[in-house]
């Protein structure tokens, strides 16, 4: 076993050689490298006691994990290394129900993180809410960024609003904010931005400093009592819990060239060309 | 335009806001899906129609119908892997050029790529694993994703033609390695 590291022209990952997770990232143009170690843990979700309005549940429209510490997946670790002319992949099993495709595409600038969770076991009778957790050691003084609407990125600030003074009760959920595009935390003096463009609306913040964790999927056994009337618990037609697979983009680089970096591929993500095919009756000759 | 219309009025419901945040109860949620479904159907029926008008024409025919995979995320598209020879035609919405890459799930292990300049694409082959593989109760659900670049104009397409292709050096050459390891 040694350390993996995978690496494109402009961008070089490490993966440790005793856990299997991801360790390091570094952008060779610029020269920036920042340890981050990448992993996938869950919240338990709140029961609650609906009776007294106070102890809602964690729900559909309320996300209110059962104290402050999200558990890491302890499992044996699967991790796969490809490698091709055109794109390279590490494919980890965190566990049964959680695993993660990150690629680097020849000539790309941004890493591509594709996770599938789900079913989410229940059989605990536990809820669990499932972050996506990357930390890194920025100093980010409790500030990191989101975009309110896919449109303006909004400065946002650990246990605090701009606009009246907080008594904080939840110190997770009370600092989750909506990502509809990216969520970013950034280090003045070192000069270094870490950007997650993601593919879908979801909730995230910055918990600890340096840190950035995006949910990205979710299974409750209680209804918060807030007008849906169900517990979010999602089945499939085979009766379990569903699957989810998304991606996350992870992008690298100093304060001042990430807006344009991660702009630009927003612009992408979001409108990304339609491919539609055709079944062919003839031969190349003929076609062209 | 009436066309078009099932997608703008499905979208419409779909700002209520318990679409926007997930918080709707389950019926509703297929329901809210079910509205979506239809109208993207409906509007790849326009991109048809617009493909039918800008396609090039071989004579008197007229160009192929476009088929669409929606699933492909999930590695499932029936052309792709059900067909040794098909055309892949790109559209990119976005008023200037843009590089992206496809990965399209398929069940030969070499393919050839060739854009819409005539010239070879390089190309490669995924193994796709237990875990992003298709629904397994399907007949032949697709082993591999073909990988290549594409290139499509600014509010404009780009067609590639993919045809298997069982040559050992093009296997040999578009193959991906693998290393296992448990921690």
């Amino acid at each position: 076993y040694q350390d993996m590291d995978l690496r494109n022209e402009h961008i070089s990952l490490i993966f440790d050689q005793t856990t299997g997770l991801l360790k390091q990232m570094t952008n060779l143009d610029k020269q920036i490298t920042i340890p981050l170690q990448h992993e996938f843990k869950y919240y338990q979700s709140f029961a609650g006691n609906n009776s007294k309005g106070i102890y809602e549940a964690s729900g559909a429209y309320i996300f209110r994990p059962n104290g402050t510490d999200a558990y890491p997946l302890k499992t044996n670790m699967v991790t796969k290394f490809m490698q091709g002319i055109l794109v390279k992949e590490v494919h980890q099993t965190f566990s049964s129900w959680t695993t993660l495709v990150t690629r680097l595409y020849q000539g790309a600038r941004h890493v591509e993180m594709e996770w599938t969770v789900g079913p989410i076991p229940i059989d605990d009778n536990q809820g669990k809410e499932v972050i996506s957790h990357f930390a890194t050691d920025l100093k980010t003084n409790g500030i990191f960024y989101t975009d309110s609407n896919g449109r303006e990125i909004l400065q946002r600030k650990r246990n605090f609003r701009p606009t009246w003074k907080l008594n904080q009760t939840e110190p997770v959920s009370g600092n989750y904010y909506p990502i509809n595009s990216r969520i970013y935390i950034r280090d003045e003096t070192k000069n270094v931005q870490l950007t997650v463009l993601n593919d879908r609306s979801q909730g995230g913040s910055s918990i600890q400093d340096g840190c950035l964790e995006i949910m990205v999927h979710r299974r409750n056994l209680h209804d918060d009592s807030l007008g849906v009337g169900e517990p979010l618990n999602e089945t499939g037609s085979d009766g379990k819990g569903l699957i989810v697979r998304g991606k996350h983009y992870l992008v690298l680089d100093d304060i001042k060239s990430s807006g344009r970096v991660h702009r630009d591929l927003a612009e992408q993500l979001f409108m990304a060309p339609l491919p539609s095919f055709s079944d062919l009756k003839m031969d190349f000759q003929q076609w062209i | 335009e009436i066309k078009l219309r099932t997608l703008r009025q499905a979208m419409g419901v779909a700002q209520h806001h318990d679409a926007v945040s997930g918080t709707e109860k389950q019926h509703v949620a297929y329901d809210y899906a079910m509205r979506l479904s239809e109208g993207i159907s409906m509007c790849q029926e326009v991109v048809n129609d617009a493909y039918k008008k800008l396609l090039p024409k071989n004579n008197s025919a007229t160009p192929p119908v476009q088929m669409f995979c929606t699933l492909t995320n999930i590695s499932m598209c029936n052309v792709t892997e059900l067909l040794k020879r098909f055309t892949v035609t790109v559209y990119n919405p976005i008023g200037r050029p843009v590089t992206t890459w496809l990965r399209l799930p398929v069940q030969g292990s070499a393919y050839t790529v060739i854009g819409p300049d005539g010239k070879n694409v390089p190309a490669q082959i995924v193994p796709v694993s237990k875990r992003t593989k298709s629904i397994p109760e399907r007949k032949s659900p697709a082993n591999y994703e073909l990988v290549f670049h594409v290139s499509p104009p600014p509010l404009g397409f780009a067609t590639y033609f993919v045809s298997y292709n069982s040559a050992l050096e093009v296997f040999k050459q578009q193959q991906t390695q693998e290393k296992e390891n448990v921690f």
